[in-house]
C-alpha cells in the first residue's frame, strides 16, 4: 500500500531540506529554494528533484572564463583567505597548471609570518618548476609583493601568483595589510593584479559567507578557489556565496597533490550536492 | 539578540501561568533557526529542541522574567549541559610518561596547538618534547622545529621515517633522558583515508598515549559530526581542542562533536600566537553559539 500523495510529499520536503542543510547549504538559502520550488507545484518526486537541480544549477552557473583571456602579461594572481583553508598548497596546484602549459611561473612569498611557510612555498616551487621570490622571515609582504611584480615584468614571466598569510577577516589590521599589498601591485601597474582568488576549506559552515563578504571589502576578488572537496564536506555553503554576493567558484581542490585541481562545474557540483 | 527574536515570535502572547505548546514550538522556531546558522548539525538540532520542548511545555512563567527570556534560559541550561556542564581538565600522571597524541583533518590547528600546549605544559612545570611525526606536508618538520625553538622545547625528529617508528623512538629517548611529557603533531588526513587511519591506530598501539586529541576548526560545519565520529569510531578519542575561536565563528562544530562522540572539549585556540590556548568553558560557547 502506496502513503497517499500529500504525506508522501511532506517527507520529501524534509528529505530534501535534510540533504540541503547537511551540505551547508544553510537555514535560510534552503528555505527560499523549498519555497520556490513547492511554487512551481511539481507533482511527482522526481519532478522535485530535477526542479532542485535546476534551480541550484542556475545559480551556481556562471559564464566568466576560469583564467581571464584578454590581458597584458604576467598574469598577476593574488591568493588569500583564512588559516589553514589549502592557500599555499592550491597555488603550488594553479603553478603546476600554467607549468604544464609551457609558462614561465614566479611565485611570491608573501606569508612573511607563519612559521616555515617560505620553506613550504619553496618546496612547491622546486616540485612544479616555478621561481621563488622571498625575503627574511619578518620582512614587509607589500615589499615581497613589489619585488616579485618587478621581478615577474623584467623576466617576461607569464604568470605571478602571490602567497599571503592566513587571516581570519574580523581582524581589521591584517585586512588593512591585504589592502596595502593589492595597492603595491597597482602602483606597479595599475591592471594588476588580474585575479584575486579567495580560497575557501569545503568543510567550513556559514562562516564562509562572512570571509566572502569581508575579503571582498578588502581587496575586490575576482574568485574562488573551493578547497578539500576530497573529504565528505560538500561545500554547500558555495550556493549561499553565489546566490548572495555572487563571487564564482572557478577552481576545486580534491587532494594534497600538485594535480588536484579541478574547473569547477555547475552540473557535477550539483549533482555531488544532492548525492 | 536571541531572546528579543523569540519575544518578536511571540508578541500574540497573551500573559498566562503556564508557557503553551503553542508559545514553545513558536520560540523553537527561532532557536533551531539560530542553531543552524551557528553550524550545529541537523540532527543535533533536531535532537536538542526535541528535548527542550519537554523541558518548556507546562513550566510556571517566571515572575522575574518575560516569557521569551524563560526560554531562552532553558536553552542555555540545556547546552552549557550538552557541552559537558563545566571545564574538563587534561589528563595528567605525576609519575608516568604523558604522551599526548594530536590528531586531525587538514589545516585544523595541531602543529600549532602541539607547540601550544608544550608551552602551556612547561610552564607548569613539566618537561616537554614536541615530536614531528607529519612526514608528509612540505616543511611540516621545519614548521615545528621553529615553533620548539622559539618556547625553548627540544623537537624529535627522524626526517621522513615511519611515524609509528618515529613516536615509539621519541617514547624511547623521553624515558631514557626524563622527559615527563610527549606531544606527537601527526599529518593532516581525512577521516575516509583509510592507510592514513591505520597509521594513527599503529602509532596509538605503539605508544599507549595518555590522551588522543582531535583538533578541530571551530569553523567547521556540517561536517565536523562525520569527521569527529570517524576518529572517534576509528581511533578513540579522549578530548577536543577548538581552533580559531579568535574569529566571528559561532562555534556550533562543538555541539555536534559532544553531542555525537560524547568526548570533553578541553582546551580552545584563541589566537596564532603560541600563548593563545585557553581552558573551554562550556557556558561562554553557549552563549556565542545562541548569538
Ligand atoms: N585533502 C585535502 N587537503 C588539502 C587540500 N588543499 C590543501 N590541503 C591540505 O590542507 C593543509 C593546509 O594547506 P595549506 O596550503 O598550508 O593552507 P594555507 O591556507 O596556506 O595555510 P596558512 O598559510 O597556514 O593559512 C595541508 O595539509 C594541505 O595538504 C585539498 O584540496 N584536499
Ligand atoms: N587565528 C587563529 N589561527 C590559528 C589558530 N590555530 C592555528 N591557527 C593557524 O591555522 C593555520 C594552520 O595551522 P597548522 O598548525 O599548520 O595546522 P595543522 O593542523 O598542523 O595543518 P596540517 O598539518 O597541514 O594538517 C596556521 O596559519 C596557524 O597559524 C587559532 O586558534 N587562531
Ligand atoms: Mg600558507
Ligand atoms: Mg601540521
Amino acid at each position: 500500500l502506496l502513503p497517499r500523495d500529500g504525506r508522501m510529499k511532506e517527507e520529501t520536503w524534509e528529505e530534501l531540506e535534510e540533504i540541503l542543510l547537511t551540505a551547508d547549504v544553510g537555514p535560510t538559502v534552503t528555505e527560499d529554494l523549498i519555497q520556490t520550488i513547492k511554487a512551481e507545484r511539481v507533482s511527482s518526486l522526481d519532478d522535485i528533484r530535477t526542479a532542485l537541480a535546476a534551480r541550484l544549477e542556475e545559480i551556481m552557473r556562471a559564464e566568466l572564463p576560469r583564467v581571464p583571456t584578454h590581458f597584458t602579461p604576467p598574469l598577476v594572481i593574488l591568493v588569500v583567505g583564512v588559516n589553514g583553508v589549502g592557500k599555499t598548497t592550491s597555488i603550488a596546484k594553479l603553478a603546476r597548471k600554467f607549468r604544464q602549459d609551457g609558462q614561465r611561473v614566479i611565485l611570491a612569498a608573501c606569508d612573511t609570518f607563519r612559521a616555515a611557510a617560505v620553506e613550504q612555498l619553496s618546496v612547491w616551487a622546486n616540485r612544479v618548476g616555478a621561481e621563488l621570490i622571498a625575503h627574511q622571515e619578518g620582512s614587509d609582504p607589500a615589499a615581497v609583493a613589489y619585488d616579485a611584480v618587478q621581478a615577474a615584468i623584467a623576466r617576461r614571466a607569464g604568470v605571478l601568483i602571490l602567497d599571503t598569510a592566513g587571516r581570519l577577516q574580523t581582524k581589521t589590521n591584517l585586512m588593512q595589510e591585504l589592502l596595502k599589498i593589492r595597492r603595491v601591485l597597482g602602483k606597479a601597474r595599475p591592471d594588476l593584479p588580474q585575479e584575486t582568488l579567495l580560497v575557501l576549506d569545503a568543510t567550513t559552515g556559514q562562516n564562509a559567507l562572512s570571509q566572502t563578504r569581508l575579503f571582498q571589502e578588502a581587496v575586490p576578488l575576482t574568485g574562488i578557489i573551493l578547497a578539500k572537496l576530497d573529504g565528505t564536506a560538500k561545500g554547500g555553503i558555495a550556493v549561499a556565496i553565489q546566490k548572495e554576493l555572487g563571487v564564482p567558484i572557478k577552481w576545486l581542490g580534491t587532494g594534497e597533490g600538485f594535480d588536484d585541481l579541478e574547473s569547477f562545474e555547475a552540473g557535477a557540483f550539483v549533482s555531488a550536492l544532492l548525492t | 539578540s536571541l531572546a528579543d527574536k523569540i519575544q518578536a515570535a511571540l508578541k500574540r502572547l497573551r500573559t498566562k501561568g503556564k508557557l503553551s505548546e503553542a508559545d514553545i514550538k513558536a520560540a523553537l522556531r527561532q532557536v533551531r533557526l539560530a542553531l543552524l546558522e551557528a553550524d550545529v548539525n541537523f540532527r543535533v538540532v533536531k535532537n536538542f529542541i526535541g528535548q527542550v520542548q519537554e523541558k518548556a511545555v507546562g513550566q510556571e512563567v517566571l515572575s522575574s522574567l518575560t516569557p521569551a527570556q524563560q526560554v531562552v534560559k532553558i536553552v542555555q541550561e540545556e547546552l552549557i549541559s550538552l557541552l559537558g556542564g563545566g571545564t574538563s581538565q587534561l589528563e595528567r600522571s605525576q609519575d608516568a610518561l604523558n604522551i599526548y597524541m594530536i590528531v586531525g583533518l587538514q589545516g585544523a590547528g595541531k602543529t600549532t596547538t602541539a607547540a601550544k600546549l608544550a608551552r602551556l605544559l612547561a610552564k607548569e612545570g613539566r618537561r616537554p618534547l614536541l615530536v614531528a611525526a607529519d612526514i608528509y606536508r612540505p616543511a611540516a618538520i621545519e614548521q615545528l622545529q621553529i615553533l620548539g625553538e622559539k618556547i625553548q622545547t627540544p623537537v624529535f625528529a627522524m626526517g621522513k621515517q615511519n611515524p609509528v617508528a618515529i613516536s615509539r623512538a621519541a617514547a624511547e629517548k623521553a624515558r631514557r633522558e626524563g622527559y615527563d611529557t610527549v606531544l606527537i603533531d601527526t599529518a593532516g588526513r581525512l577521516h575516509i583515508d583509510d592507510d592514513m587511519m591505520t597509521e594513527l591506530i599503529e602509532i596509538k598501539a605503539a605508544v599507549q598515549p595518555t590522551e588522543t586529541l582531535l583538533v578541530l576548526d571551530a569553523l567547521t560545519g556540517q561536517d565536523a559530526v562525520n569527521a569527529a565520529g570517524e576518529f572517534e569510531a576509528k581511533l578513540g578519542l579522549t578530548g577536543c581542542i577548538l581552533t580559531k575561536l579568535d574569529g566571528d565563528a559561532r562555534g556550533g562544530a562543538a555541539l555536534s562533536v559532544r553531542a555525537v562522540t560524547g568526548v570533553p572539549i578541553k582546551l580552545i585556540g584563541v589566537g596564532e600566537s603560541i600563548e593563545a590556548l585557553q581552558t573551554f568553558h562550556p557556558e561562554r560557547l553557549a552563549t556565542r553559539i545562541l548569538g
